[in-house]
């Protein structure tokens, strides 16, 4: 199985933290980090890291593609074209292998996911999500993320992922649909989960690079002066929805919308140029 | 008592709430809020709100200015302008009246104090906030706060604060000196609250416009799956220091130091110019 999935947001959105609780790696342990002065000039640069690892018995190359300095500076005009180029090279050299004579083992490193991290301090979508998201939904799986979630009480929260979704909306943004139930097969519960998945996008996740002990057990989390926010758990955080949608429910239809939606639109716009 | 107070800091920190919450108002209760699309262009406007009340015995009109639409843009550059010809405009006036035939009751609309916001989710201060401060330090008094500090567990906020610390010293960035204590007439328990005080900068502050109950009794909080965040309480949060040092400990100082050095300085400038 293998499995490419980008990370775009601004610095300090809690990133790098989520990949690491997501996976329960380390990838970033060494990242040198620009000073102000370093981010001046607009720098947005990518780096790709490549694990091994298995979830439920399925074994998985998953590579990641950070995109540090992304919305960092002072003027971010078109910072957003670096993580668009990304995507479409990736597009682009399927295309070029599929062209090519030896097509038996073409490696699929297209980007089959975007997270997309929508700051916790915002109204909804802010100036350069509008622009980034648009200039990516055509050619990427989306899903947004309310990164660093445990910023927001209950009631802000439902705030925010309404005016994340009206914003989606009104700018005519689309991200990555989850299937409808083929209504033969399916129950009743699953069609429920489904729809309750849907409606919870943009996921509010949290991470957590520390082990805390909340009754004996000991769990990844956030410890403040006033309680403890559980990574895991599903009243403080949706990054084990969000796992389990990357590795476990979703993957193949991540892949498959990839290769049938995204690639062939890129596919027929590049033939017809 | 008159007393003039700029806000500055991106939107979303939480500057509105923590000035309702120092000074028990809601003076922002018809804000309008720019969507994305309007704040593609940068448009920093200001905005001043006057407001009498008394704490401790001590009656004090306070005129405090937002500026809304700071950094809020795909590109900030020079979005500090407004901002800094808003308080040299103040400086300005003053100089205008001093110089008038009628000097006896000119109306103190200096800037006294200006409270800099910064993220909780930043490494330090950001190229916006070093290119701001540097235009504003030889203005007016800064005071740096961290928004939002319930975003951070008490072992981040001691980095950020650390990190914030050395970013200033490094860009040479001047903010408000608390004076020292005269060593004659204070006692050692004044010096060590004094030095504390130097220490805590910049300060970590929370704000809230709603009341909750914590054990029985009635306090402004934020309430979290997890716990309650009270924002007078010490352990949680200095916003009650930072209120205390604007009214009560460092009113006069802050009007004094306004007067004789940034005003000077200023002065000075101007009439070499
Ligand atoms: N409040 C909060 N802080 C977080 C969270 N995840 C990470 N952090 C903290 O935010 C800081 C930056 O996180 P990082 O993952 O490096 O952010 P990135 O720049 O987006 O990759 C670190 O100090 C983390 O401890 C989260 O879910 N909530
Ligand atoms: N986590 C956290 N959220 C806050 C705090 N203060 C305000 N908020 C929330 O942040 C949002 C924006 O606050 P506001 O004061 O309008 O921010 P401003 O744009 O800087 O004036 C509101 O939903 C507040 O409830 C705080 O201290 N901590």
């Amino acid at each position: 199985f293998e499995f490419t999935l980008m990370v775009v947001g601004e610095s300090g959105l809690g990133k790098s933290t989520l990949i690491n609780s997501l996976f329960l790696t380390d990838l970033y342990k060494d990242r040198k980090v620009p000073t102000a002065e370093e981010r001046i000039e607009p720098t947005v640069s990518l780096e790709d890291h490549t694990m091994d690892f298995e979830e439920k018995g399925v074994r998985m190359r998953l590579t990641i593609i950070d995109t540090p300095g992304f919305a960092d500076s002072v003027n971010n005009t078109n910072c957003w074209d670096t993580v668009v180029k990304c995507v479409e090279d990736r597009l682009g050299k399927y295309l070029h292998d599929e062209s090519g004579l030896n097509r038996r083992h073409i490696n699929d490193s297209r980007v089959h996911c975007c997270l997309y991290f929508i700051s916790p301090f915002g109204r909804g979508l802010r100036p350069v999500d509008v622009a980034c998201l648009t200039a990516l939904h055509d050619r990427v799986n989306i899903l947004p993320v309310i990164g660093k979630a445990d910023c927001l009480t209950y009631t802000e929260l439902r705030a925010l992922k309404q005016q994340v979704r009206d914003d989606l909306e009104r700018h005519s943004i689309r991200t990555y649909e989850f299937p409808d139930c083929d209504s033969e097969e399916e129950d009743e519960e699953y069609k429920i989960e489904n729809q309750k998945l849907k409606e919870s996008v943009p996921f509010a996740v949290v991470g957590s690079n520390m082990v805390v002990e909340v009754n004996g057990r000991k769990v990844r989390g956030r410890l403040y002066p006033w309680g403890i926010v559980e990574v895991e758990n599903m009243l403080h955080s949706e990054s084990a929805t969000l796992r389990s949608v990357l590795v476990q429910t979703h993957t193949q239809d991540l892949k498959d919308s990839t290769a049938e939606h995204h690639y062939e639109a890129f596919r027929s716009q590049r033939l017809q140029m």
